[in-house]
């Protein structure tokens, strides 16, 4: 464990835990797309396999029960909760993200480490988080309203996977066999620059002190 | 630490 990585994984709870209390205190979801949160339990979903029948730290898998609990407790709320449901502009969202689904798969059963059921779903989940975020993106541009903890959220999942990519920079200088992951690099570099717009519209709406517009 | 092939990473 570095400090890149503890600091993104930090920053990654952080997003998680802004979204969920801007969801429980404001009775709210406007804004947030669904379709992006269903991509991130199914990342989850395809990259803790493993939760159960290997042990690597108990920080591990507490942070993998956490991030699980979240995800499908922020899809209850924005699918199940009689109020919050209701404050979910479906028309917004309107992403094809069965697509990336379908995308992501096909690549993961193409390119990938090893293929074993479970790399090659760890390989899709990889994939598939460097684009969950799209479907938010598009619909933020859409809304045009950015409320701040949306746009907090949006800059902490962006920040998180900056950071990750310092701590594969770091353990590529620092770690013998640690080579062989170049297909994570280049997925988180294409997830990272993914953010990259959104960062240079929120920093400056933040240095101008100004309301976060995003261009048609 | 894991082996070479066990994902450590969240």
């Amino acid at each position: 464990m570095n400090i890149f990585r503890f600091a993104g994984d930090m920053m990654h709870l952080l997003s998680v835990v802004v979204l969920l209390l801007k969801i429980h205190k404001m009775k709210s979801c406007a804004g947030i797309s669904l379709k992006t949160q269903e991509l991130y339990a199914l990342v989850f979903i395809c990259r803790y396999l493993d939760i159960f029948t290997g042990f690597i730290s108990l920080y591990n898998t507490i942070m993998k029960i956490v991030f699980l609990a979240s995800a499908f407790s922020i899809l209850w709320y924005m699918r199940s909760h009689k109020v919050v449901r209701q404050t979910y502009d479906k028309d917004q969202d309107t992403f094809r993200h069965y697509f990336l689904i379908l995308a992501c798969m096909v690549l993961a059963l193409l390119v990938h480490h090893k293929f074993t059921f479970r790399e090659v779903m760890w390989t899709f989940s990889i994939y598939l988080e460097a684009v969950a975020i799209l479907p938010q993106l598009v619909m933020l541009q859409r809304t045009r309203n950015i409320d701040n903890l949306t746009g907090n959220y949006v800059f902490f999942l962006g920040t998180y996977r900056g950071l990750y990519m310092l701590n594969w920079v770091y353990r590529y200088l620092t770690e013998v066999h640690y080579h062989h992951r170049w297909l994570t690099w280049i997925s988180g570099f294409i997830q990272t620059a993914l953010y990259a717009d959104f960062f240079y519209y929120y920093v400056k709406s933040w240095r101008n002190n100004e309301k976060l517009q995003l261009p048609a | 630490k894991s082996s070479g092939h066990g994902h450590d990473e969240l």
